[in-house]
């Protein structure tokens, strides 16, 4: 059971400094709190952004943590790989840098697995494959089909 | 195992007019303004893989799920998604499997796979077979990003033992 | 005591309802969740969007609850009027519209009350009189004093 | 009372070279990429208040404050606000206010006012006179807007009974 852990940790970490660096340039890994107790010790996720000190994801900028989080959690999937992801607003804090280049790399993915996100940041509507607007008429949600250039803001 | 299709038909914003997505296998963007129904359709795919967790669905309780458009709630919500099945994922000979649950004014729910009636434990079964579940980390429920970065390390030493 | 307590509720409501209008064209009010226990019972946000029926404001979306929250707390602030006000990123899940709505408010709250707000979106940094830039330049936090144009998205 | 002017001096990610804000009376947006600093900003103005929570300045104990480049933490941190004060809303002969906090790796602070040292206690004297408190709702922190509309019916009457 603890080996089973350790090799698991040792998998998510790997693929999560992966997604991590593919976004941020950066690394990330998981590591023990206390090495000293191995089969009960927490875990701790740390990162280090370009430029700056390695740090707990507790401790880092909104943004930051969102782009770190989104990595983490592509990392874990990876183990128990399904078919499809959907996200809803995971880029709400992001700047455009860091939407860019989550766009990007859904854009890739999306090549091998259904991806569908909720979004209000046009960075992502201009990369996807299909794109559905839905909207209330009349008390009652309904949808469109669109093209970025027919929902331009107005 | 990707979504091909997906109806909501009298489920929470979505009315008595039947709405139906039919969905590629690429990267989907779905946007809209504010309170247009956008994370429904993810309360939807929950509700069909059977979630049971009002909190989870965001709402009080589970008859909040069926449309109510100010004058009275409709009859019941109805929520129908196909699911490729080409490469046999799921255990069932067809090319495609689409999984039904409806749930009336009074909380109760019927489940339906490819038409034929079927009991909630026959639905996870079948869905389990490829890892799909309500509560799987391929959903991502808005806001709930930050949840997981403020997640202390006793509780993610757990996630990593619940995906061992 | 009672009385001091809805008088406040009363005042905030009414404010809440301005502001709340002012920026959705809804309606919207503080009510007490049992009229039978005046002296202990709860408060309930009722928040009613143009077009559709009334709603507690736990059982709206994301952006709508972010727009009402906005306006709730602009009520209770105008009851101990400080003088100036800071925002970090509330326009985070608010479409367009609403973000528009909310820098139109803001900019003429603005003319008697200092604002600062942290915002991403272009939309917001458009009204502003002065707008801030701040990044990491060596490991270091630096500003620059910028005005739109000089910012536009690469 | 409005802030005319915010220096930062070893405060977070703001390092040894001192960084100054000269602020207008009108609409004041703060941009930037993610990382960059923005809510360190409205951390330093609530630490200038007097805020003793490290929880509410998002740190784990008051001396993470003080800047630290990879290599070591500087010695102590600084931020000073100057405020407004033409209408006389502070009880002090002076036309603007400059309010300065001090903290040392210790974690132990000093506070001084127009210069002259002071303590925390007459500190938020002062600033209560303006109704002015580092957790005042005039100042929102990032994801607090979410916490607001979640709250449940009993903590909103505790919050307008405050308020009354
Ligand atoms: N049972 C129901 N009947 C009718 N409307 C409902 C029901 N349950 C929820 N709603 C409404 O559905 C609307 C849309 O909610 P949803 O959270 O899907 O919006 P959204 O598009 O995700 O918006 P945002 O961009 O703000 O996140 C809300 O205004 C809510 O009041
Ligand atoms: N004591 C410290 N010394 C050095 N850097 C620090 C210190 N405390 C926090 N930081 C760093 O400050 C950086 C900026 O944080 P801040 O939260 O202000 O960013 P932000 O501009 O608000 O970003 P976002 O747009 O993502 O919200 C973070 O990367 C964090 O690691
Ligand atoms: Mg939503
Ligand atoms: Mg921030």
């Amino acid at each position: 059971k603890l080996r089973a852990f350790f090799t698991t940790m040792e998998k998510v970490s790997e693929k999560f400094a992966a997604y991590f660096n593919r976004l941020t340039n950066g690394v990330a890994w998981l590591r023990l709190v206390d090495e000293t107790k191995p089969s009960d010790s927490g875990v701790e996720v740390i990162v280090q952004f370009p430029g700056k000190p390695q740090r707990s994801l507790r401790s880092v900028s909104g943004g930051e943590r969102s782009v770190a989080a989104v990595s983490l959690l592509m990392a874990l999937q990876g183990l128990t790989p399904a078919d499809f992801y959907i996200f809803d607003e995971v880029d709400a804090h992001m700047d455009v840098a860091y939407t860019v280049a989550l766009a990007e790399l859904l854009k890739e993915m999306s090549k091998k697995t259904q991806i569908i996100i909720v979004s209000l940041k046009d960075v992502l509507a201009e990369k996807a494959d299909q794109l559905i607007g839905v909207y209330i008429d009349r008390g009652e949600s309904r949808i469109i089909k669109t093209k970025l250039e027919d929902v331009a803001v107005d | 195992v990707y979504i091909k299709k997906l109806s909501l038909h009298g489920f929470k914003s979505f009315g008595q007019r039947k709405v139906t997505f039919e969905l590629l296998k690429g990267l989907i963007v779905i946007t809209g303004p504010n309170g247009g129904g956008k994370s429904n359709v993810l309360d939807a795919i929950r509700f069909v893989m059977g979630e049971l967790s009002p909190h989870a669905l965001r709402v009080g309780r589970l008859s909040e799920l069926v449309h109510d458009d100010g004058k009275g709630r409709a009859a019941y919500a109805r929520v129908s998604i196909t699911l490729d099945n080409s490469e046999k994922a799921l255990p069932i000979e067809a090319d495609e499997v689409t999984i039904t649950r409806k749930i009336y004014q009074n909380g109760e729910s019927e489940y339906y796979i490819n038409g034929r009636s079927a009991s909630r434990g026959e639905l996870l079964m079948l869905l389990s077979a490829a890892n799909i579940r309500s509560s799987g980390y391929n959903i991502l429920p808005q806001g709930a990003i930050l949840n997981i970065a403020e997640m202390n390390p006793d509780d993610m030493r757990k996630l990593i033992e619940d995906v061992a």
